[in-house]
């Protein structure tokens, strides 16, 4: 039996909006220490890896691992029907062919319950190796997502280049070029807003800019996204959860 | 020109 309550319902919206559009049938494993999940793109340049420890619920119970194949966009289209903040509570049964998503306004004695239909969804889970990184970048994510947006608009790539102390994004396409400079720095009121940035070997990568864009969803999670860059590694994004992280292993482009 | 590596070169099934 699986009971997993989320205080508040926009949480798991938010995981679930945060990969939604790139990647569509996911399964979720649900074991008694917290929820995975894993899924590539079809053209299999970009991997999502979900961890919801049990620290994000309000209350957790998973007696009996398992696993819910979703559709993520017809589990978008249950979620759009509570209200951000409702608790939501996830119920399966140890052998589901459905959960059920209980939606509860606190308030005002209301309750809904929708029950979504399961797949079988035969996904390969890939062993991803603790990798070693010549750049770890942290920096505010509505920073970060502004940057790949305005970035994006002139070019399919983005090039991300670090040095000792300059992070520089760069875009060239048809219509002109722009870049975007930063300097690492400490906030010492708003630490949310620093950039930190450690660097073994600099780096100069090249990424498109429809899975950056992807990326960027997910900056609704958290106020800071961490950026691991390495020219023999995919990079790896990661909005951290309360408990748990939103991933994205990005391959980059090379020069042929 | 610039081209798209996947992620298979990178990561293997579990």
């Amino acid at each position: 039996m699986l009971e997993a309550k989320f205080e508040e319902a926009s949480l798991f919206k938010r995981i679930i909006d945060g990969f939604k559009d790139c990647v569509q049938l996911v399964n979720f494993q649900c074991k008694e220490d917290g929820i995975i999940a894993q899924a590539v793109d079809d053209s299999r340049v970009l991997l999502v890896s979900l961890e919801i420890g049990i620290e994000a619920f309000q209350n957790y119970r998973c007696d009996h691992p398992v696993t819910l194949g979703i559709d993520l966009t017809s589990l978008s289209k249950i979620l759009r029907c509570g209200n951000n903040t409702d608790n939501l509570t996830l119920i399966a049964d140890d052998t589901p062919d459905s959960v059920l998503l209980l939606f509860e306004d606190t308030k005002k004695d209301r309750i809904a319950e929708y029950s979504l239909k399961l797949m079988d969804i035969d996904a390969e889970f890939l062993k991803i190796e603790d990798l070693a990184y010549d750049c770890t970048l942290k920096m505010p994510s509505p920073e970060f997502s502004k940057i790949v947006r305005d970035l994006s608009q002139l070019s399919d790539s983005i090039n991300i280049m670090i040095t000792k102390e300059t992070i520089k994004f760069v875009a060239d396409g048809d219509i002109g070029s722009g870049s975007v400079i930063l300097k690492p720095f400490v906030n010492m009121d708003k630490p949310q807003e620093s950039i930190n940035l450690n660097m073994d070997q600099p780096v100069d990568l090249t990424f498109g800019s429809k899975y950056l864009l992807d990326i960027v969803k997910g900056s609704a999670l958290s106020d800071n996204v961490g950026v691991r860059l390495s020219s023999e590694a995919p990079a790896l994004f990661q909005f951290d959860l309360k408990s748990g992280y939103l991933q994205f292993f990005l391959a980059p482009k090379f020069n042929d | 020109v610039l081209k798209q590596k996947t992620l298979n070169s990178f990561f293997t099934a579990a």
